[in-house]
C-alpha cells in the first residue's frame, strides 16, 4: 500500500546530501552537474 | 473508521484552480539560469536510451575517466556549472594547466613564449580570439596556423 | 488611486530600455550600465518619492507579466522552449534590475534600505500575482512569477559580501511572501509554490547554511501551509491526478528532508502530524521515521532486544510546540491539571469525552488537535511523575495513576471514531528511542493487556497494523511495539478471534510476524 518511495528518483542511499542536486518535486531525476550553478573562477566564464 | 468527508465549497474551488494549473506544470528550465548551450530541457528519448544520470556521474572520479576532448567540451559548453568545475579539476589531474593570463589550457607546465606546431605536438589548446589579440599586443607570438 | 499621467508610458519606456541594455551588454555584468540607467530613472523623476518607486515596480511587473502572457498565449509558441526562453529574456532582465537596485540602495553597509526595498518589490509581485490569479482563474499562468521569485533569489544569494550581510533578511522576506502566496490563498500557483520552497538553493540556505537553525521555524511554517492545503484532498482516499501530482511532489521533498535534515523533521513532527489527515499514513510514517543522525538505531528485529536497557529512552525528544498552550478551553486545562495532581474529581473522567467531541457528524466528531495535545501532555506529565519517583516507565510504573485513568477512560468511553483518533495520537509518539516512544509503547501494550473487550484489542491492532502494511519507511517505535505485541505471550495475541477472522487476515499477520522474527 502507498507509494514505493525508492522509485521517486532520489538516491536515498547516498552518503552525500540530496538537496544540492535536488531536481525539484516534479523531476524524476536529480539535477545533472551541468544544471547546477557553481562558483567557478571568473576566468572560466569565457563566453 | 473516519469515512470520507465531502469537500467543502471552498475546497472545490481550489481544486478547480489546481486542476487547471496541472495543465501548466512548471518546466525544469523555469528555475534555472539561462544556459547558452545545454539548457535543462528534458527531451523524450527512446526508452532504451539511458534515462537516468549514470551512477556517480557527478563525481570527480567519473570525470577523470572521460576523454580529454570530452573534458574540453564540458569546460567550454557548460560554463558556470558544477560540470565545468569538475572538468577543470579532472584536466588538472591530467597535468593540464589553465593559464588565467592567456586563457589557455597547456599540458606543459612552463609558460610558453612561442607556440608553434612542433610545440603543440600532441597537445590541445583552447583560447579566446579577443583575449589573444590583447596578448599579441603584449608581444606574445603565436604561429599556429590552424585553429578551430 | 490613478497613476499620475505619463507614468505608465515612462515606465514602459524605461523597462524596455533596460531589457535592451541587459540583453546587449557583454555577458551579464550589466553593473556598469546600471548606474547610467539609474541616472535615467532619476531624470524621469521615478526615484523622487517612495510612492513613485512603488508605482514604477508595480507597472514594470505588470508590463513584464503581460509580455509573458502574450507569448504564452500565442498558440505557436505555447509549450515550445522558444516561447519560454523569450519570457525568461524579459523576466531575467527585470529581476537583474531589481537585484541591482536592492544591492545598491542606501549605504553599502546599511541593510535596512535594501531590505525595505526588497520587501516592497516582493510584496508588489505577490500582489500582482494574487490579483492576476483571482482575475484569470483557470487561465492563470504560474511560470512568470515562479521565474521572478527564483531568479531574484539566485541573484540575492550570489556569494558576495554585501549580500551575505543581507541574507537572513532575504530569507525572512521570502518566507513571508511564500506564506502569503500559500496554496490555500493561490491554488492555481500551488505547483510553482512547492517548487519554489523546495528549490535546492532555497533549502540549502534555509536549512543548512543559515547558522543556529534560525530559519527552521520559518520553513516549518511553509510545510504546515502545504499540509493544511493538501489535507481536505488527502482526507479522502480517492486522489485525482492533480492531487496525486502535488502529493508525490510533497513526498519527494519530505524524502530530501528525511535524508538530509532528519533533525528538522524530528523537531517539527508534532506540528506536522497535527495538520496531516489521520488516514494519510505513509506520509506521516515518513515524518515519524526521522531520527537524529548522531543516533544509532538498534535493529528492532534482533531477538530479545531489551528496549528498557537502551540509554536513549531516558531522554525526552525536543518538542517545539507549546503543547500545554494548545489545550483549551482554559477551564478544561485547569480541570485536567487538578485531576492529574489529585486524581479527583472522578467527574472529570466522565466529562472528558464531551470536551473532545465537537459535533455529531460522523468523520468530524472530534477536535483532533485537542486530542493530540491532550495525549502528549498527559504522557509527558506521566513520564515526569514516574521520574520523580526515580523510576523509569515500565508496565508496572505506568499503571494506577491519574494519567493512566485518563487513557483508560478514553479507551473505554469513546466511540470507534474517537478511539481511532486517540490511538492515532498515541501511535504518533512511537518514533526513535526516547522517553516518549518508550512510555507510549508501554501504554499501548498496557491498554491492550488490560482491555476488557476484544473490540479495543482489535482496534489497537488495526491502528498499528495499518501503519505497518504501507510501504516503508516505518518508525522504529512502531516496529518494536508491534513485535513485542505479537511475540510476548502475556498478550495472547494469537489467541484472539480477530487474528483469525479471515484467511487473508491470518496470512497477513503471519507474513508480518515472519518479517518481524
Amino acid at each position: 500500500l502507498g507509494q514505493d518511495l525508492t522509485v521517486l528518483g532520489l538516491n536515498l542511499n547516498s552518503p552525500e546530501n540530496l538537496y544540492p542536486s535536488f531536481g525539484g518535486p516534479w523531476a524524476d531525476h536529480p539535477c545533472r552537474p551541468q544544471d547546477v550553478d557553481f562558483h567557478v573562477p571568473p576566468e572560466y566564464i569565457i563566453n | 473508521p473516519l469515512g470520507a468527508v465531502p469537500l467543502q465549497k471552498e475546497h472545490q474551488t481550489q481544486f478547480q484552480l489546481m486542476e487547471s494549473a496541472f495543465y501548466h506544470m512548471p518546466h525544469p528550465s523555469d528555475t534555472e539560469r539561462v544556459r547558452h548551450y545545454l539548457p535543462r530541457n528534458p527531451y523524450n528519448t527512446p526508452p532504451y536510451y539511458i534515462q537516468a544520470p549514470l551512477f556517480n556521474s557527478d563525481t570527480l572520479e567519473f570525470y577523470q575517466r572521460l576523454g580529454t576532448e570530452t573534458l574540453f567540451f564540458v569546460f567550454y559548453y557548460m560554463e558556470g556549472t558544477k560540470a565545468q568545475y569538475l572538468a577543470a579539476k579532472a584536466l588538472k589531474k591530467q597535468s593540464w594547466r589553465f593559464h588565467t593570463k592567456y586563457m589557455m589550457w597547456f599540458q606543459r607546465h612552463e609558460e610558453p613564449k612561442i607556440i608553434n606546431e612542433e610545440y603543440e605536438q600532441g597537445t590541445y589548446i583552447y583560447f579566446d580570439y579577443e583575449k589573444w589579440g590583447q596578448r599579441k599586443k603584449e608581444g606574445f607570438t603565436f604561429e599556429y596556423k590552424y585553429l578551430e | 488611486y490613478e497613476d499620475p499621467p505619463g507614468l505608465v508610458d515612462k515606465t514602459e519606456y524605461l523597462i524596455r530600455e533596460w531589457i535592451n541594455i541587459y540583453t546587449t551588454h557583454q555577458g551579464r555584468d550589466s553593473t556598469k550600465s546600471f548606474s547610467v540607467f539609474v541616472h535615467q530613472m532619476n531624470l524621469h523623476g521615478i526615484l523622487k518619492t517612495d510612492d513613485l518607486i512603488t508605482r514604477f515596480f508595480r507597472l514594470s511587473t505588470q508590463i513584464c507579466i503581460d509580455t509573458c502572457y502574450r507569448i504564452l498565449c500565442d498558440k505557436s509558441t505555447l509549450n515550445s522552449t522558444g516561447g519560454r526562453s523569450k519570457c525568461y529574456h524579459t523576466l531575467d532582465a527585470f529581476v537583474r534590475l531589481v537585484a541591482l537596485l536592492v544591492k545598491h540602495s542606501g549605504e553599502s553597509s546599511n541593510t535596512t534600505t535594501k531590505v525595505q526595498l526588497l520587501n516592497k518589490v516582493l510584496g508588489i509581485v505577490a500582489g500582482v500575482l494574487l490579483q492576476d490569479h483571482d482575475n484569470r482563474l483557470g487561465e492563470f499562468h504560474q511560470m512568470p512569477y515562479q521565474r521572478v521569485f527564483t531568479m531574484l533569489f539566485l541573484e540575492l544569494n550570489a556569494p558576495e559580501p554585501v549580500l551575505e550581510a543581507l541574507n537572513f533578511h532575504v530569507l525572512t522576506a521570502y518566507c513571508h511572501t511564500f506564506h502569503i502566496l500559500r496554496p490555500a490563498k493561490a491554488a492555481g500557483f500551488c505547483y510553482a509554490w512547492l517548487e519554489l520552497i523546495s528549490h535546492r538553493v532555497f533549502i540549502g540556505r534555509m536549512l543548512a547554511t543559515t547558522p543556529q537553525q534560525k530559519c527552521w521555524p520559518l520553513y516549518s511554517q511553509l510545510l504546515v501551509d502545504l499540509f493544511k492545503y493538501l489535507a481536505p484532498f488527502l482526507r479522502n482516499a480517492e486522489l485525482a491526478k492533480p492531487v496525486t501530482m502535488l502529493y508525490k511532489g510533497t513526498l519527494r521533498v519530505l524524502l530530501v528532508l528525511l535524508h538530509d535534515f532528519p533533525e528538522f523533521l524530528c523537531d517539527n513532527y508534532y506540528g506536522f502530524c497535527d495538520v496531516i489527515p489521520p488516514n494519510c499514513i505513509q506520509m506521516r510514517n515518513l515524518i515519524l521515521s526521522a531520527f537524529p543522525r548522531t543516533m544509532r538505531l538498534p535493529d528492532p528485529f534482533i531477538p530479545n532486544l531489551k528496549v528498557d536497557m537502551l540509554p536513549e529512552i531516558t531522554y525526552a525528544p525536543r518538542i517545539l510546540t507549546n503543547i500545554a498552550a494548545t489545550i483549551s478551553p482554559p477551564q478544561f486545562k485547569k480541570d485536567l491539571d487538578s485531576y492529574l495532581k489529585a486524581r479527583a474529581p472522578v467527574t472529570f473522567l466522565s466529562e472528558l469525552r464531551s470536551n473532545l467531541q465537537v459535533s455529531n457528524e460522523p468523520g468530524i466528531r472530534y477536535n483532533i488537535s485537542l486530542m493530540n495535545a491532550l495525549v502528549l501532555y498527559v504522557g509527558t506529565q506521566a513520564i515526569a511523575y514516574i521520574k520523580n519517583k526515580s523510576h523509569s516507565p515500565s508496565m508496572s510504573t505506568i499503571a494506577h495513576s491519574a494519567h493512566m485513568d485518563i487513557f483508560q477512560n478514553l479507551t473505554v468511553d469513546l466511540d470507534t471514531e474517537g478511539r481511532y483518533l486517540f490511538f492515532n495520537a498515541m501511535a504518533n509518539q512511537l518514533r526513535y528511542p526516547n522517553s516518549h516512544t518508550h512510555y507510549f509503547s508501554c501504554t499501548f501494550l498496557y491498554l491492550f493487556a488490560e482491555a476488557n473487550t476484544e473490540v479495543i484489542q482489535e482496534q489497537i491492532t488495526r491502528v498499528l497494523l495499518e501503519r505497518l502494511i504501507v510501504n516503508r519507511p516505518h518508525p522504529w517505535g512502531l516496529l518494536i511495539t508491534f513485535i513485542e505485541l505479537i511475540k510476548n505471550p502475556t498478550y495472547k495475541f494469537w489467541q484472539h478471534q480477530f487474528v483469525h477472522c479471515a484467511p487473508e487476515i491470518e496470512k497477513l499477520f503471519e507474513s508480518v510476524a515472519r518479517s518481524c522474527f
